[in-house]
């Protein structure tokens, strides 16, 4: 069976574009047929992995908009075998307000998915860092929410909203849960990861991952080679960390 | 003359409304009557001056939507005597699809901000992490922008999709344009900030601010007791960055 993950949080900078990525490179190593799709106009995704999109003819924007309805989705291969990516790129930040007029704006990313479903084992999708219709689209088209948590207070304060927005879009997507809280950029040299941490433990329970990413500056500099930490730096903490997590995510499921 | 600065990046997580917070506390100490505006639906900035946003009854909310055309603005007086506070809330996110499609949707803000100018020296917007409408909306009433970079590899290359936006609106709002950069949690443990540093100022050059914010954990701290670094841990390395890029603002007038 076919499984849709969406990597969301509306807080901004907390590790969605990073985990998706390394999460989906994971996959496809352990021979699950990968398809990542960016739908962040800032194109992070898309660029980390090594695009250039001021290349790309077709993305998620074509896709997303009208007068595409016929054309094929746009799934690229990406450097490992098993795994795709439909990218963004910079005119999806338009769309928002192109689509917000139309009927069952909503539905679009869902219409797309279904022609393609069968060809992957694993959908993970990059959200943008809003509770708009971008992300909208992502939750009526989805089953699992994995967010990543930062360890810091704004962060731990998005959830609520988060988990308001999601109860709304049930009514519509009855699967739509959240399947789980990562915690990331865990930084050893100060106590506000382990008051977060525990906290959020104590809130959340189970579904907080037994996994926690640590801060790991080769992380942060693995874009500018525009390869995810498992490529740029294979031994490092950050990449171990990914590794475990991607395993604690097969076997929940 | 009355300055209106607004604090913008698309890119999440690079210190947006901790500069916001901080630089407008901190004009409100060297005697400037200063206001402070939050149109994130995050309303960080709000509970950040330890504002409980579930007790507000009028928020930048009401002055954005449709149905309060004649109401007074919610200018809120806060712990310091010359800063206000246009507070947020979380119903603001769905004020992005109700003003979508109505005309005139982008002066909303403007209209508002003209009412109340004559009654402050520095208006200072705290913008959410998208190109959206609402950031829009603070692009056609403000004049000067100051971007806040997290010395990260994502957060420089979104840069050029920002000024893309300001050159857009600039055909209605000529006034517009980018004040500042200022770099934001710079960490000496590694060298990526130094080299972030170096390529943002020569790509820059005059219009990056010479004060760095350093990464300093009090400041992610402070959000919890719902206070800006200055009055947190006021003689912390942050809290005495923030005074100093202050004084810089100022000097720039
Ligand atoms: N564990 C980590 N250690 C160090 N740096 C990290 C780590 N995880 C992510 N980063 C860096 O922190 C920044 C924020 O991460 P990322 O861009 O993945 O977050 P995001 O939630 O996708 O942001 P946005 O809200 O803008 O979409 C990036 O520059 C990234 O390289
Ligand atoms: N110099 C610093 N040192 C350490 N932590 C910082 C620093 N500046 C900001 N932070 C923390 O980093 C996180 C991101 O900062 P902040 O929320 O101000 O960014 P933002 O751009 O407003 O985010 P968003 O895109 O979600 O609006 C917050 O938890 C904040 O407390
Ligand atoms: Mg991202
Ligand atoms: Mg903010």
């Amino acid at each position: 069976i076919m499984r849709l993950i969406a990597i969301a949080s509306q807080k901004g900078g907390t590790g969605k574009t990073t985990t998706a990525m390394n999460l989906g490179v994971c996959l496809a190593e352990r021979n699950k047929k990968t398809l990542l799709i960016d739908i962040d106009p800032q194109a992070n995704l898309t660029t980390g992995l090594g695009f250039d999109m001021f290349e790309l003819k077709q993305t998620i924007y074509h896709v997303l908009s009208n007068h595409h309805e016929n054309m094929p989705i746009p799934c690229l291969p990406t450097r490992w075998p098993l795994l795709d990516l439909i990218p963004s790129s910079l005119d999806l930040a338009s769309v928002e307000l192109e689509m917000a007029s139309r009927v069952g704006r909503e539905w679009r990313l869902k219409k797309a998915i279904e022609i393609i479903a069968n060809q992957y084992d694993y959908i993970i999708i990059d959200t943008p860092p809003s509770l708009g219709l971008l992300t909208q689209n992502a939750f009526m088209a989805y089953e699992k929410i994995i967010i990543p948590l930062q360890l810091h207070v704004y962060a731990l304060k998005a959830i609520p909203q988060l988990q308001t927005t999601i109860n709304l879009i049930r009514e519509f997507n009855p699967a739509l849960h959240i399947s789980g809280i990562v915690c990331t950029m865990y930084d050893t040299r100060n106590n506000l990861s382990r008051v977060i941490e525990e906290s959020v433990r104590e809130k959340f329970g189970q579904i907080v991952y037994t996994t926690v990413i640590p801060m790991n500056i080769v992380i942060a500099e693995s874009p500018a080679a525009g390869k995810p930490v498992l490529e740029y730096a294979p031994n490092s903490i950050g990449a171990k960390a990914y590794r475990e997590f991607a395993e604690e995510v097969l076997l929940n499921e």
